[in-house]
């Protein structure tokens, strides 16, 4: 896809 | 969030905050891998940048900048202030065996081939194995000081909570992160043989030295 992907960990 | 995921975080936080602590209590960085240290510093930054594009919560941006504050904290004590005690001729892995070929793999195998999901990837397979340098300094002096030993646990111990996290948010919440899991599978697995001399020795009060 072209939406930036959702990293939520750290 | 999930309580092993907390509980990951927060351990990952006391061995970042051991190691700070160690440092500036005894003003010496003696036995600590300055190159561990510089590496860390470029997983965070690279693996933190979407500080500047997205918004997950205060919780999320908080201890993302409390980890990258803190790594370059520690690298410029290694390497500025307390560069006199850095054991440098002890701390000679050679990171460009780590770098480079974790640079190409994240360009190969990645989940979308655009800048900052290239960098994410890059930060995650580095973190990986960025503690190699500072398992090789041991392994050479032989030793190592029991704070610094605690560092190491924490440190392990934050990515085997994270394991633990991913298998319940599969079960929770359908979360799967093959990247993620793989790299913390192996980084978890490079700490085992650390494991196990931290509970037969340091946890029945004995300096952690290796045979001869």
């Amino acid at each position: 896809g072209t939406e930036p992907l959702n990293h939520d960990e750290l | 969030m999930n309580i092993f995921r907390l509980t990951g975080d927060l351990s990952h936080l006391a061995a970042i905050i051991i190691l700070l602590l160690k440092i500036w209590k005894s003003r010496s960085c003696a036995g600590i891998s300055g190159k561990s240290q510089i590496l860390f510093a470029m997983v965070f930054t690279t693996r933190y940048l979407d500080l500047l594009t997205a918004y997950i919560s205060l919780y999320n941006t908080s201890m993302k900048i409390i980890y990258i504050g803190c790594s370059y904290a520690t690298v410029y004590l290694i390497y500025a202030k307390f560069k006199a005690t850095y054991d440098g001729n002890h701390d000679t892995f050679r990171v460009e065996f780590l770098v480079v070929p974790v640079g190409g793999l994240s360009f190969l195998v990645n989940h979308d081939f655009s800048p900052l999901e290239i960098l994410w990837t890059f930060s995650i397979y580095l973190e990986a194995v960025a503690i190699l340098p500072q398992l090789f300094m041991i392994s050479k002096t032989g030793e190592a000081e029991t704070i610094t030993t605690h560092y190491l646990f924490f440190l392990g111990l934050y990515r085997a909570l994270y394991l633990i996290n991913w298998v319940w948010r599969f079960y929770f919440e359908g979360f799967f992160d093959m990247i993620a899991i793989v790299a913390g599978v192996v980084q978890t697995i490079l700490y085992c043989d650390f494991f196990y001399l931290y509970v037969t020795k340091v946890l029945k009060g004995k300096k952690l030295s290796l045979p001869a």
